[in-house]
């Protein structure tokens, strides 16, 4: 018998293990869970979306994707325990129930299927797509440096080779096409909300310029609840700030792009760093930083479900 | 199958800009194959950085004649990625 019950949610899984999760949680949820694939990646494997809704016709939608920078596993096991944490709470926790009354949900667990593959089988260490770029002797582009927000400025390396490359133009990766795709003809996109690992900082707009964001003052606020909510259960401490100001100038991320879209409630999580693993955190800590990092998202999540624009 | 036997992850504390500088400059050297986990960014952020082998002695000899302070935050890294096989295997096995 295979079902959610038997999933070991405190394990790192392989690429078919994860899939097959999600299809066990989307039929033991039915009534509210459906499996959507929004797009292939390079190596034509399916991006697939759960897609959390209890009906209506193109309702304000909160996305929140992980794993697009393949090695920082706990992210993409953090999405998995979060995506049958929603399933299973909505009717029980009020807070889950009430904002998927007015909302949507959508969840990207894998957002780098083929570097995930990569990192399972041949280098634990890869990070990028692995797009073969024309004429390069390198393979992948940094998929948090391709989307078209100051595409191709500081913070990104032109460099096929670098860990950084941003790539021959913005959008050129299709998982990041597929993303954009899929948001822009959902058309009611109000939340873009991305995990990464690791190093505990929550932060919003921008990364690709220096300048306060319109919102800064929503968002930061915003941020610093969060980062509390998460803090709460365990102590784990996050900064809190744009990119910018918190760690350095990065172009073609995600949030900003999400951000000068005008999905207002932007944010990328960096999950925590226990000071001895970096993104290598053993398989222990993947339900205690779920568990942490759902009460951050859920902070967020509610904020945007009694403040829709 | 790519292995990382002796390969180190050095935690580096910058104390000021100017030591930021310097590891920006060690990351430029692509001949080390430095693989940047934290990128050098403020001096109140760590600079988590994999080193391989061969070119450990220079980073570390790098880093002392220019007083920056550093920790090893994996001293051997296949040894975690061996434990993180062996976990997943007991996992699928259970």
């Amino acid at each position: 018998e295979r079902g959610s019950n038997t999933f070991n949610y405190g394990a790192y899984h392989s690429l078919a293990a994860i899939y097959e999760e999600l299809d066990n949680i989307a039929q033991e949820h039915s009534s509210i869970v459906s499996k959507l694939k929004i797009g292939e990646s390079y190596e034509k494997r399916p991006l697939y979306v759960l897609k959390f809704s209890t009906g209506g016709t193109n309702r304000p939608a909160i996305w929140i994707d992980a794993g697009i920078h393949s090695r920082e596993w706990v992210t993409q096991a953090s999405a998995v325990w979060i995506a049958n944490k929603i399933a299973s709470d909505y009717g029980s926790d009020p807070s889950i129930t009430s904002l998927l009354k007015k909302m949507d949900i959508f969840l990207l667990a894998v957002t780098n299927p083929d570097g995930y593959e990569f990192t399972q089988t041949k280098n634990r260490m890869w990070r990028k797509t692995r797009s073969k770029i024309q004429g390069s002797l390198c393979v992948g582009v940094d998929p948090n440096r391709n989307w078209d927000a100051g595409f191709g400025g500081p913070g990104a390396s032109n460099n096929p080779c670098s860990d950084s490359y941003h790539g021959p133009n913005a959008n050129s990766e299709v998982e990041v096409k597929s993303i954009v795709d899929f948001i822009k003809n959902h058309g009611n996109t109000v939340a873009f909300l991305t995990l990464h690992s690791y190093s505990q900082l929550l932060m919003y707009p921008y990364g690709y310029k220096c300048t306060k964001p319109a919102d800064y003052a929503e968002l930061d606020t915003l941020g610093r609840a969060a980062a509390s909510s998460v803090r709460s259960l365990y102590g784990t401490a996050y900064k809190v700030g744009s990119i910018c100001s918190t760690i350095y100038q990065a172009s073609g991320g995600s949030i900003d792009w999400s951000y000068d879209y005008g999905i207002k409630y932007s944010f990328a999580f960096e999950l925590r760093d226990t000071g001895s693993y970096g993104f290598l955190l053993p398989a222990s800590q993947i339900i205690p930083t779920a568990e942490e990092t759902w009460l951050g998202l859920k902070t967020i999540m509610e904020h945007v479900r009694d403040n829709t624009y | 199958l790519e292995t990382f036997v002796g390969h180190q992850v050095l935690r580096i504390k910058a104390s000021n800009e100017e030591q930021i500088k310097q590891l920006q400059l060690l990351e430029a050297l692509e001949h080390l194959q430095l693989d940047f986990w934290l990128n050098p960014s403020t001096p109140a952020l760590p600079v988590d950085v994999r080193i391989p082998f061969n070119s450990l002695q220079a980073v570390k000899v790098f880093l002392e004649s220019n007083n920056i302070e550093y920790s090893i935050l994996i001293e051997d890294l296949q040894v975690v990625l061996d434990e993180e096989k062996q976990d997943m295997a007991r996992s699928q096995q259970r």
